[in-house]
C-alpha cells in the first residue's frame, strides 16, 4: 500500500459524506446504498464513521460528471480512466468523481462495477495511495470481480489502519 | 526520425499513447528531477506493476496501460 506525501487524513472522528449528484445507470437509491456499503467496508476496520448529509458542504462530495468538470482532471470518454478522487483536505480534498461516460452497474448487468469502483476511490478520500499488491482494492487497474464476494485485502487494511489505526472492539 | 530504442519497436500511436500514459501517472518530482526521462518513468510504472524492469516498451507493459484504470497518479505528486 502506499499514503499520499504529508498523510493526509480526517481529524474528526466522523467524516461527512454528499452525493450531489447522480448517473442514468442506476437507480439513485441503488447509489446511495453501495456508497454507505463502500464507506462501511473502511469504517468497520478504524474508528472513524460517516454520516451523509443532503444539503450543504461535506467533508466528502461524490458525484458524476463527463469531459471537463472543474477540477484541471478532465474526464476522457469510455475507458481509460473511470474515476478519481482526492486525498483528505479542504475544498477538493476528499471529493470522489465518476466518469458519467462509462455504463455503471451494481453487477446485475454488464458495465463497470460501481461498488468496487467507489470503494477503491473513497480509499483515495481517506488517504491511500494505490497499492502494487493485485490483489488489493487499491490497486490502480480495474478489474471485474463477483461483487458478492468484494472485500477489501489485507494490504487495504493494513494501509488504512497505519492512518487511523484499528477500530477497538 | 525513428522511434528511440525505449520505443521496443511499437507503433507511433502506442509510443504517443506511453507517453501520455506516464506523463499522468507517473509525474516527475520537480524538486529532484527524478523519472524525468520516459526510460526512468517506464521503469517506475514497471516496477510498479511488478514486471521485468527493462526501461522498454514491450507487449505486456502496453497490456497494462490499455486496461481501465484510477485517474489518481501511481506515485506522490
Amino acid at each position: 500500500y502506499s499514503l499520499f506525501p504529508t498523510r493526509p487524513k480526517w481529524v474528526s472522528s466522523v467524516v461527512t459524506y454528499r452525493v450531489v449528484s447522480y448517473t442514468p445507470d442506476l437507480p439513485r437509491v441503488r447509489v446511495n446504498q453501495l456508497v454507505a456499503k463502500a464507506l462501511a467496508m473502511w469504517s468497520q476496520e478504524i474508528p472513524l464513521s460517516f454520516r451523509r448529509v443532503l444539503v450543504g458542504t461535506a467533508d466528502i462530495m461524490i458525484g458524476f460528471a463527463r469531459g471537463a468538470h472543474g477540477d484541471y482532471y478532465p474526464f476522457d470518454g469510455p475507458g481509460n480512466t473511470l474515476a478519481h478522487a482526492f486525498a483528505p483536505g479542504p475544498g477538493l480534498g476528499g471529493d470522489a468523481h465518476f466518469d458519467e461516460d462509462e455504463r455503471w452497474t451494481d453487477g446485475s448487468r454488464r458495465g463497470v462495477n460501481f461498488l468496487i469502483t467507489a470503494t477503491h476511490e473513497l480509499g483515495h478520500s481517506l488517504g491511500l495511495g494505490h497499492s502494487s499488491d493485485p490483489k488489493a482494492v487499491m490497486y490502480p487497474t480495474y478489474r471485474a470481480g463477483d461483487p458478492r464476494n468484494f472485500k477489501l485485502a489485507p494490504d487495504d487494511i493494513e494501509g488504512i489502519q497505519k492512518l487511523y489505526g484499528e477500530k477497538s472492539t | 526520425l525513428p522511434l528511440p530504442r525505449e520505443a521496443g519497436g511499437t507503433s507511433e500511436p502506442q509510443w504517443k499513447q506511453a507517453q501520455d500514459y506516464l506523463r499522468r501517472f507517473y509525474p516527475s518530482d520537480p524538486k529532484t528531477r527524478e523519472a524525468d526521462s520516459f526510460e526512468a518513468r517506464l521503469k517506475l510504472m514497471q516496477r510498479f506493476f511488478r514486471l521485468p524492469v527493462t526501461g522498454v516498451l514491450n507487449p505486456h507493459t502496453i497490456e497494462i496501460m490499455q486496461k481501465p484504470r484510477c485517474g489518481v497518479p501511481d506515485v506522490a505528486e
